[in-house]
């Protein structure tokens, strides 16, 4: 994936079958943000991979002052890209009671 | 701990913690 200078990892181990699971996000490079990053340090907060739309969720960061107004598609595109790849990496794995 | 706790509006919790020095990119 592009680098956005903002990571978000899994914060909890992925046990492929709930809904809702815990990220971490943190940003590695306050140059690829356009308005003045708050040192805020790391943002934990819970994804609903079902319900929630990381666009929306960059949104609500936003105003709760983590990140200014002009960071939230940048945001939202961090938060899509882990969103993407754990929802791909879940597709793949099989169940291994069937 | 240094960690601040962010309730959003719509009922979303942000957790506030130190980035892992370890995971931060070498400068």
């Amino acid at each position: 994936a592009e680098d956005t200078g903002v990571r978000v990892e899994l914060n909890e181990e992925d046990d492929g079958k709930k809904s809702s699971i815990a990220l971490k996000l943190w940003v590695e490079d306050a140059k690829k943000l356009k308005g003045k990053y708050k040192d805020t340090g790391a943002i934990e907060f819970t994804f609903d991979l079902v319900n929630d739309i990381p666009e929306v969720v960059a949104q609500e960061m936003v105003e709760s002052g983590f990140f200014l107004d002009s960071d939230v598609k940048v945001v939202g595109k961090s938060i899509r890209d882990r969103v993407s790849l754990i929802k791909w990496r879940r597709e793949r794995t099989v169940s291994p009671t069937g | 701990s240094a960690t601040a706790q962010v309730v959003h509006s719509a009922g979303r919790r942000f957790i506030v913690s130190p980035v892992p020095e370890a995971r931060l990119k070498e400068q």
